[in-house]
């Protein structure tokens, strides 16, 4: 599943 | 990426590369707060499992690296090399109450019911609240070394420049919010209020860090 937010941050 | 990250992620890098300094130099870790340390640990090793299964960029690869192999080897350097320099009778404040909670709010608040999105939001939650023995010690000693203090402040930037960049973010990539990191966010630059206060008008202006009686 895709999640609604990509975690690109640290 | 933006200016206001990456600054923000370099301050976290300061931060770190300041508190290793601090040890490293006075050979001692009096006045660091294990607990928050080893609160730190926790947040790294919840969020960063991704590293296994999800490629962002080489930059964010490297930095998660360094955020756990550093915080852990802070950890060992407490708890093995200079332990007789950390005293526990100064560093009391109770984690347990805010392991549970933030795990209660990872579990309610998240965007996903399985293991990664719960466990990312719980680590957001958690690092959030993670400066509070730290803070807590500070208040209870009434006083920190300048290098603390320094490595506090980096830590402190380092949040608070996140801010920007989540305002850039949504006026440059389409609206893009991600309201549980901004909440917790706004909460953990919050926190370090009262110590920029007294660090900007005194630590800044050559005095040493004390607070009232």
């Amino acid at each position: 599943d895709n999640p609604v937010v990509q975690h690109d941050e640290l | 990426m933006n200016v206001f990250r990456l600054l923000g992620d370099l301050s976290h890098l300061a931060s770190i590369i300041i508190l290793l300094h601090k040890i490293q130099t006075t050979r001692s870790c009096r006045g660091i707060s294990f607990k928050t340390q080893a609160l730190y640990v926790a947040v790294f090793v919840a969020r960063y499992p991704d590293l296994l299964f999800r490629f962002i960029s080489f930059y964010n690869s490297i930095m998660k690296l360094i955020f756990i192999a550093s915080s852990c080897y802070i950890l060992y350097l407490m708890r093995y090399r200079f332990r007789p320099t950390h005293d526990p009778s100064i560093d009391t404040f109770r984690v347990e109450y805010l392991i549970g909670p933030c795990f209660v709010l990872g579990l309610i608040f998240n965007y996903g019911f399985n293991m990664t999105e719960v466990f990312w939001s719980f680590s957001i939650f958690l690092e959030s609240v993670a400066i509070l023995p730290q803070l807590f010690m500070l208040q209870r000693t009434g006083e920190a070394e300048t290098i603390t203090t320094h490595y506090l402040a980096a830590l402190g930037i380092y949040r608070a420049l996140y801010i920007p960049n989540w305002i850039y973010r949504y006026f440059t990539e389409d609206g893009v919010v991600d309201p549980i990191a901004v909440t917790a966010g706004i909460v953990q630059t919050g926190l370090y209020l009262d110590f920029f206060y007294v660090y900007f008008t005194k630590v800044l202006q050559g005095e040493k860090f004390e607070l009232p009686a």
